[in-house]
């Protein structure tokens, strides 16, 4: 049954959104079946992969008012699916907050449709709130994609604490599926510092392969399709290629 | 009596916090006394200035422990004064949102300080929620900065309608002080297409001077200063030190 992973970092803007879909887009092609769940109210996955928006979503499943099979749709990628998001999903992190278990909404959806997939991808927004909360309580592994940056060194001590935190209460069975490098500018030395830093501390549960910067990978979205069908010979789809075989590999 | 401009953008990464910094330390520089608030609990402006964050911050004043006075800490600007935030504040959305008036903390604590200053300036989490809306409740000016990026223009439409919603229900007295772009790559076609299409709609809205990407600029924080005191002759700091001139002109 399905292995299911969430995107998260309370750091805005380091690809965690782009990763996702992406890694989700080659694991796809490879022949898995993989869903995407868009648990961010910004919607972003949703609209890389054209779902939609206008259909009940993740919201929907969350709140009773349709199954998860009622809500996912196909994309332009075979295998590769999607539960989208909207901004009725910004109205859960108030109407969740007083709510019995207000951290297992997600992980009861998720559950009830694991067996159907091979791997369940979850965005998360960039907050450390009720959604992400509900992303790492749903999820078995936990990829944080962060960029070479001083903010980035900053956050990532908090964010380590709080999954500390719901493998305590809410999800011993989280564990940390590894930390992905983005939007890697090889020409600058604090680049190469961060990556240092990090790795020297986390060791093997860094991705050896890094994402470098790359535009096309901020131009796909605009065409609603992944990378691997917008274009698959620059250098953002085969980094995005490669680090899908290694979570093939290792996660 | 001080002018409250408040940076926002749910979308994550667009330069929020370095704009309010390096901003605000211009202008200190050009001889204005200028506040600084950070009212993300990720602390990433308090951190750009070296602010103690073992002090009490914004948090203890919005709670009534502290008056904005005993918070506020110097800065190595010269006029460039801060309230610094911590984890303690990511609470204050739980705490918060059953309060009466609970998007009127903020404001209630910079009205009773607005006199002390020439300007205030409020840096905001990557989202809608309670502490955004203090923001954009308790400010007269919302600055927007923005990536030249696809995602950057799907949010755009959803922050107008926020602000609108706020105008309407919170504080009529909030007008559009402009929009910034930030991170601009003139090599790519994509940063024109979007600069192109924003500046159309909002015409003078949006400021004349272009913030390109520059890594100094993301180098400053780990210094804890702003690019004024880090690096004068960077094209980030000469670009930052146009947009402040520009700021102090129309806003
Ligand atoms: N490797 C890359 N090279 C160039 N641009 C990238 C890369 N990865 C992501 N981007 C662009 O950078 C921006 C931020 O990426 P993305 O939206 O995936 O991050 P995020 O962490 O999901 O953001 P948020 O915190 O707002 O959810 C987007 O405009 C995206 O298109
Ligand atoms: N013009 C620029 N050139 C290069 N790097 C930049 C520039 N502006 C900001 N950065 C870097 O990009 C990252 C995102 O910027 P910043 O943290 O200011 O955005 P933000 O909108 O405040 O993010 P968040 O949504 O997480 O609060 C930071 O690491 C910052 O140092
Ligand atoms: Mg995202
Ligand atoms: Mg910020």
């Amino acid at each position: 049954s399905g292995k299911v992973i969430v995107f998260a970092n309370q750091k805005g803007g380091v690809g965690k959104t782009t990763s996702a879909v992406n890694i989700g887009a080659f694991i796809a092609e490879a022949g898995k079946r993989v869903l995407l769940i868009d648990f961010d109210p910004q919607g972003n996955m949703s609209s890389s992969v054209g779902s939609d928006r206008n259909k009940p979503g993740i919201y929907e499943v969350i709140t009773g008012k349709n199954s998860m099979e009622e809500v996912i749709q196909e994309t332009t990628v075979r295998n590769l699916y999607v539960a989208s998001s909207d901004i009725n999903l910004a109205g859960a992190n108030i109407e969740l907050i007083s709510a019995e278990k207000r951290e297992y909404f997600l992980k009861d959806a998720v559950d009830s449709a694991k067996a159907d997939w091979d791997y369940i991808f979850i965005d998360s927004p960039p907050s450390l709130g009720i959604l992400t909360l509900n992303g790492l309580t749903a999820a078995q592994e936990v990829i944080i994609p962060m960029q070479c940056e001083y903010f980035a060194l900053e956050g990532l001590t908090l964010l380590l604490k709080t999954i500390q935190q719901v493998q305590k209460t809410f999800n011993s069975g989280l564990s940390l599926g590894g930390i992905i490098f983005t939007m890697y500018d090889s020409r600058t030395r604090l680049a190469h510092e961060v990556i240092q830093e990090v790795t020297g501390y986390f060791k093997d549960k860094v991705f050896r392969t890094v994402i470098p910067r790359n535009v096309r990978l901020s131009e796909a979205p605009s065409h609603a399709v992944p990378i691997n069908q917008y274009d698959t010979t620059c250098i953002g789809a085969k980094s995005y290629q490669k680090l899908a075989q290694e979570v093939l590999d290792r996660v």
